[in-house]
């Protein structure tokens, strides 16, 4: 789920 | 992680715990708009709401509870603290942010990557924060007299974002399939919201007087 990587940022 | 991110998280704690600072030390918040503190606590409410279900790092982890921690406590000084409270100038923090909110959770509805509750919920608190910064904007035309810490606050927090956009930047470059469009326009949106402010702040730094901005 590519969205979920993006999720590591606040 | 990379420089400008890290750079970026840095002046973003750096902006709250200015605003912290200003409100517990000198228990006012002349100048700060509570409309703003309220849309923050909203925005990190709905970006951190898998603080619980997803782990990254102790980092990360840390960070979202000092972000959710300080937004909503400025929000406590600034409506229940007895003394902070009186400094809040009711009459001219009168943006309707609420106007703002509805609009952020229609187009999240809308435009968003996965319909799912929290997919769509944080990409509600990406609109959000993009606007969030309104009703400050407009309290600092209003009240002439910008003291340093607010306009210090003002400068940190839009300066975060600007860093965030090098970092899509560079992990764009970096990593494959690194793409999210939403992310990046709301960013940027956000950042250029700024953009007058960052011009008056610098003349005022430039020619080392007050920060005045236009009415």
């Amino acid at each position: 789920r590519p969205s979920a990587i993006n999720k590591d940022e606040l | 992680m990379n420089i400008f991110r890290l750079a970026g998280d840095m002046t973003h704690l750096a902006s709250v715990l200015v605003l912290l600072l200003k409100i517990h030390t000198i228990k006012s918040c002349a100048g700060v708009s509570l409309k703003t503190q309220e849309l923050y606590a909203i925005v990190f409410a709905t970006r951190y709401l898998d603080i619980f279900t997803s782990f990254y790092s102790i980092y990360n982890t840390l960070m979202k509870l000092i972000f959710l921690g300080s937004s909503f406590s400025i929000v406590w000084y600034m409506r229940y603290h007895k003394t902070v409270r009186r400094t809040y100038d009711r009459e001219q923090d009168t943006f309707r942010h609420w106007f703002l909110v509805l609009p952020c959770l229609l187009l999240a509805l809308l435009i968003h990557e996965k319909f799912t509750f929290l997919e769509v919920l944080w990409t509600f608190s990406l609109y959000l924060e993009a606007v969030a910064i309104l009703p400050q904007l407009v309290l600092l035309q209003r009240t002439r007299n910008i003291d340093n810490l607010t306009g210090q606050y003002v400068f940190l927090l839009g300066g975060y974002r600007g860093f965030y956009i090098l970092n899509w930047i560079y992990r764009y470059l970096t990593e494959p399939h690194f793409v999210h469009w939403i992310t990046w326009i709301a960013g940027l949106v956000q950042t250029l919201l700024y953009a007058d402010f960052f011009y008056y702040y610098f003349q005022s730094w430039k020619n080392n007087k007050k920060l005045q901005l236009p009415a």
